[in-house]
């Protein structure tokens, strides 16, 4: 059942977007934090061949089965996370980036990210003022089942709070934001570990770019009714 | 050519711009440097400009006691002081409807790229992957001459006296780390960390590409009943309709060796 094809015809130079069918898993394996149980994760292959060709592409990631929950809780103010059901208590820590001069490697984050899950963490925060960290760092979290909070590049101090006051409305050009950050949500959007998007560092980005990245990132409406009985 | 992704993470050289009296167009045709040709040196491919001088030795690692004093600031120097090339070579023969993208997963800030003496613009923004169909403008015996020139942000700021969070902020009206002008925790970054930071990679397709999938999945009956969605773009780049066979496979590993499909 877990292996389906389908048949399409693309028109010369088309640029098409495709659904497959709902795939249906019984009691598959979740995907769990740090801590809460085995990060189980699935390898998920598509490729498209060409009749009269054959094969012409491929593509397969790790994907994790679960369901991330966050919402502000009235009584404290503060968010609250609940993953698969379950609420979880956000054991976190603070990153910046692996090295200031971008000298990136699978192997110093499989050993920092690791060290963050024996340290018993189940969240990481990327601040604003760094990057939007790259697959390896997510494939690691996802490995040891750390959450990720990754921020926007818009940060308090450079964006409207800092001594001096400066660039209050955030960056000259906005469509490059925009550009910038909906390239950012393709890139990593399918990691299991990616649990929230937030647009800056003690600094809400400008209107216009707070309420595009709200709009693009809020949860389709085919989804809301997922959990049901 | 096999389908499929290949890095090209090896075998970069780099130099920087105001010393090369080349074009693009001649640096990929009549005049590829080597690494014998000064002022050219082995670069630091995916990295950032000072990656590589840091390297090369040309400067001290500004990690070690007050090394960040002795390296000049872009402020100070100029943006063109490090504004790079980055030149490489790549072995790719295609066969029949077969296509070829050049991808970049980010560069920082700004470049403009010569393959085989053809011109292409990476535009602005250091968090945006760049791919581009280099199919027609491939070398038709295969040696393909790949020279990048990097911008750095257009906005690189200036360091106070003081330091500060983030500098002057002018950093700040790019789309680009702020910790590069210096921050409590960090010194400033003289290069803006300008460069082909990410992985650099070609990928061969047949007629048709799969474009950005995304995966998600949605949970009933108290996670028993779980559904996959699958979404993809495709894209048929040959000049005919394509009959096309989609396959989507989900395996997972049991113990050892046991695969569950």
């Amino acid at each position: 059942e877990h292996l389906q094809t389908q048949h399409m015809l693309i028109h010369p130079g088309a640029r098409v977007q495709y659904t497959f069918p709902q795939l249906f898993f019984y009691k598959p394996n979740l995907w769990w934090p740090n801590g809460m149980g085995k990060q189980a994760l699935y390898n998920v292959q598509i490729s498209v061949e060409v009749k009269g060709y054959g094969k012409s592409d491929s593509w397969s990631h790790l994907f994790g089965f679960r369901k991330i929950e966050s919402y502000i809780d009235n009584a404290t103010g503060g968010r609250l996370f609940k993953v698969n059901g379950q609420p979880i208590f956000i054991r976190g820590g603070n990153w910046i980036l692996s090295d200031g001069l971008l000298r990136l490697s699978k192997e110093r984050y499989r050993t920092d990210i690791k060290f963050h899950a024996d340290m018993n963490l189940n969240m990481i925060r990327c601040w604003a003022g760094g990057l939007a960290e790259r697959p390896e760092f997510y494939h690691y979290c996802d490995i040891y089942g750390l959450l990720v909070w990754q921020e926007f590049w818009i940060t308090g101090d450079v964006d409207g709070r800092g001594i001096p006051v400066s660039n209050p409305n955030g960056p000259l050009d906005h469509d490059l934001f925009m550009l910038c950050a909906r390239d950012t949500v393709k890139l990593l959007r399918n990691h299991a570990s990616l649990a929230l998007w937030v647009g800056g560092n003690e600094q809400v980005p400008p209107k216009d770019l707070n309420d595009a990245l709200k709009n693009d990132l809020k949860l389709h409406p085919y989804f809301e009714s997922s959990g049901e009985t | 050519a096999e389908i499929g992704k290949t890095k090209l993470d090896s075998g970069w050289l780099a130099a920087r711009s105001t010393e090369i009296q080349l074009t693009g167009t001649q640096l990929t045709t009549t005049h590829p440097p080597t690494k014998s040709t000064a002022p050219w040196m082995e670069a630091a491919v995916p990295g950032t400009v000072l990656g590589t001088l840091v390297k090369n030795k040309v400067v001290p690692d500004p990690f070690y006691g007050l090394e960040n004093e002795t390296i000049v600031d872009i402020a100070d120097s100029g943006r063109e002081f490090y504004t790079f090339w980055f030149f490489t070579t790549f072995q790719c023969k295609l066969l029949g409807e077969q296509q070829l993208d050049l991808n970049f997963r980010a560069i920082n800030y700004s470049g403009e790229l010569y393959l085989n003496g053809h011109k292409k613009v990476l535009p602005k923004g250091m968090f945006r992957r760049h791919s581009l169909d280099v199919t027609d403008i491939l070398h038709p015996d295969g040696q393909n001459l790949l020279a990048v020139l990097i911008h750095p942000p257009d906005h690189p700021g200036r360091i106070p006296p003081e330091g500060g969070q983030g500098g002057d902020h002018e950093i700040g009206k790019d789309v680009a780390t702020q910790y590069v002008e210096g921050w409590d925790w960090m010194a400033p970054i003289r290069d803006r960390n300008t460069g082909i930071w990410d992985e650099v990679s070609i990928s061969v397709t047949g007629p048709v590409k799969i474009i950005d999938p995304h995966l998600v999945s949605s949970f009933f009956d108290n996670y028993k009943r779980v559904y996959l969605h699958a979404t993809t773009e495709f894209e048929n780049r040959s000049k005919w309709v394509a009959e096309c066979s989609l396959n989507i496979q989900v395996t997972t590993e049991l113990e050892g060796d046991v695969c569950l499909v």
